[in-house]
């Protein structure tokens, strides 16, 4: 494609990124950097915060669409802390999965493509995606959640018991290195896509059309990291290399959510990520 | 295609809100 082509589709990719997903990195950024003009986020550090912090996580600042949209999750109260936590991260991140389809659907020609092969595409890319969208939330010291108005530390989350207090480590491993890579909304938007269409998904059928949509895809990135990032021209190349760390990132959540399921007898599933995950790795 | 119906619904549906 021309390179005028190529550019079209970066432009379409970051609007529909910033139409689906309400915390985008430069937000976030903002939200960390203390440049929110006196709204910062509730920060969760102990059991006591967290009981105060789920005001904050039931009255979400959203557009009313937004709103609307979102069901809040069922309130239990005499849940045990880890338990409660995990169900609220899970609530999350079913909202996730939903923002995650709709900018899925509009990548140009995907739903052209088989329908299964569409359902494959998003199961085996959707956890990706969203731990990379995971990463830019992330400091050294905690992750936003909640769309920015919590701030939930990393000492607290390493505080619950055990295999809970595990599940997030790996993720602040990731982010700390994929952060130094700098890349900003618009290259996250292609990035997505390429994670999205990689048509080496176990159970595929028709995996000519997904690698001719990835190759162009993967060609607007380039173009677009080399015009954004000129002093860097190894960006390309170490971008990719992230995907080989994110499957490996998944497939370990996977391998533990599967083994938590088994040992935590009171923990619910949400139905969504039950299904994304059944059979995954 | 019963394995995967949530995600079926999400893939066909438009951006309408999705009862989990």
């Amino acid at each position: 494609p021309e390179s005028a082509d190529l550019r079209a589709l970066s432009r379409q990719l970051c609007l529909s990124y910033h139409r689906h997903f309400p915390l985008t990195k430069s937000k976030a950024k903002a939200i960390l950097s203390g440049k929110t003009h006196g709204n910062s986020p509730f920060v969760i550090h102990d059991m006591k915060s967290l009981t105060a912090g789920q005001y904050f996580i039931n009255c979400r600042q959203l557009p009313v669409l937004e709103r609307q949209r979102s069901v809040l999750p069922p309130e239990e109260p005499a849940e045990e802390l880890e338990l409660s936590v995990f169900r609220r991260i899970q609530f999350r991140s079913a909202e996730a999965v939903q923002e995650v389809t709709e900018f899925t659907k509009s990548i140009p020609g995907f739903t052209e493509l088989d329908m299964n092969d569409q359902v494959i595409l998003l199961k085996y890319g959707v956890i990706e995606v969203m731990t990379t969208m995971l990463a830019p939330l992330m400091n050294k010291d905690g992750t936003l959640f909640a769309y920015g108005q919590i701030f939930m530390t990393r000492e607290f989350l390493k505080s619950l018991r055990k295999p809970f207090c595990e599940m997030m480590e790996p993720k602040f491993e990731f982010a700390a290195k994929f952060n130094l890579l700098e890349l900003d909304d618009s290259d996250m938007a292609l990035f997505f896509a390429v994670i999205i269409l990689s048509g080496d998904r176990p159970g595929l059928v028709n995996v000519k059309p997904i690698e001719d949509l990835q190759e162009t895809v993967l060609q607007a990135l380039e173009l677009q990291l080399k015009t954004i990032h000129p002093d860097c021209p190894q960006l390309f190349a170490k971008l990719l290399q992230k995907m080989t760390d994110l499957r490996q990132l998944v497939a370990n959540h996977v391998r533990h959510i599967h083994l938590l399921k088994k040992q935590e007898l009171q923990m619910c599933l949400h139905p969504l990520l039950q299904e994304i995950m059944r059979d995954l790795y | 295609k019963e394995k995967h119906k949530i995600l079926h619904r999400l893939l066909q549906n438009s951006t309408s809100p999705v009862e989990l």
